[in-house]
C-alpha cells in the first residue's frame, strides 16, 4: 500500500510515525 | 512500539500500534487507501494487467522498455499528475544554459522505482551498483530519439522543450504560486558529511537551500562536485528515518 500512496501521491503524503 | 500517522491533503488515517515502524506505516498506508476508495492490486495481478512481466521480456524488449519509461517520465502528462520527481523537474525548466530542461540521469535511476526495476532486470547487479544503473539509464538515453543526453554528459532532457504552459505549472505545483518567482523561503537541513579518508572526522553538516536553489546543486557544492549530476544517490537506507539516503 505505502508504493502506491507515494507513486499517487509522492511528497504530499505525510507519514508522521511516533514511538508510542 | 510504533504508530503512523499518514496525512494526504485533508486525509489522514492512523494505524494500529506495532513493533516494526514499517509496519504501522504500511497499516497506515492500506487504512489511507480504503479512505481515498483505492482498491490496491496485487503484483500477479498487475504484472496480468501490464502484460508480460519485465522477467519473461526479450533483451530487446527490456531494453525498449526502459526507453518507454525514460521517455513517460518527461511527458507533460506524466510530470503534471502527482509524479514524486517533480523538484527536480522544476529544477530543470529552472535552470540555466546548457543543462536548461535536464535532469540528473542518476535522479531517474535511484528514484523511479520503475527505472530500478527495469535495469535489474537488464542486469541483476544493477540493484547493487548504482555506477552500474546509472551507466545503463545513460545507455538507454542516448539510444532513444526523443531524449537528449549530450555524450560525455550525466543529464537527461527532452529533445522537445517543456511549453511555457508546463513550465509555469510544474512550478505552480511545486510551488504552489501562481507566478515563477519561487518565492518559496530559504530551509535548511541536517546532513552527515562522511569524508572517504578515514583519517578525516565525520561532520554534521547544516546545508541551507536559497528559494531559488534546489537541494541537488546545494549538495553538489558541499560534496565538490562539478555539478548535480556527479552524485549518485543510494537506495532508501534501511532502519533509518523515511527516505534517508546517501548521497
Amino acid at each position: 500500500p505505502k508504493s502506491i500512496i507515494n507513486k499517487k501521491y509522492g511528497s504530499k503524503a505525510q507519514y508522521i510515525t511516533t514511538d508510542v | 512500539n510504533f504508530q503512523c500517522c499518514l496525512k494526504i491533503d485533508e486525509i489522514s488515517a492512523t494505524s494500529d500500534v506495532f513493533i516494526r515502524k514499517k509496519d504501522a506505516e504500511q497499516h497506515a498506508a492500506k487504512l489511507a487507501l480504503e479512505k481515498l476508495g483505492i482498491q490496491p492490486v496485487d503484483d500477479a495481478t498487475a504484472s496480468k494487467q501490464e502484460g508480460k512481466n519485465s522477467r519473461d521480456l526479450t533483451e530487446e524488449e527490456k531494453w525498449q522498455a526502459l526507453k518507454d519509461r525514460l521517455c513517460t517520465t518527461f511527458s507533460e502528462k506524466f510530470l503534471l499528475s502527482n509524479c514524486p520527481l517533480v523538484a527536480h523537474f522544476t529544477a530543470a525548466v529552472q535552470r540555466k544554459g546548457v543543462n536548461y530542461g535536464k535532469v540528473p540521469a542518476a535522479v531517474l535511476s535511484a528514484y523511479d522505482n520503475k527505472i530500478v526495476s527495469l535495469c535489474k532486470s537488464i542486469n541483476k547487479n544493477s540493484g547493487k551498483d548504482l555506477a552500474l544503473s546509472l551507466q545503463l539509464v545513460l545507455r538507454a538515453a542516448k539510444s532513444c530519439s526523443l531524449l537528449d543526453s549530450p555524450s560525455d554528459s550525466l543529464w537527461i532532457g527532452k529533445k522537445e522543450p517543456f511549453s511555457e504552459e508546463t513550465k509555469e505549472e510544474l512550478i505552480k505545483k511545486f510551488t504552489g504560486k501562481e507566478n515563477d518567482a519561487m518565492e518559496i523561503e530559504s530551509c535548511s537541513f541536517q546532513a552527515v558529511y562522511i569524508p572517504c579518508s578515514s583519517e578525516k572526522s565525520v561532520e554534521s553538516l547544516t546545508m541551507r537551500i536559497g528559494p531559488q536553489e534546489h537541494f541537488m546543486d546545494v549538495m553538489a557544492y558541499h560534496l565538490g562536485a562539478g555539478d548535480s549530476s556527479h552524485i549518485l544517490m543510494s537506495r532508501t537506507l534501511k532502519k533509518a528515518p523515511l527516505e534517508s539516503r546517501l548521497y
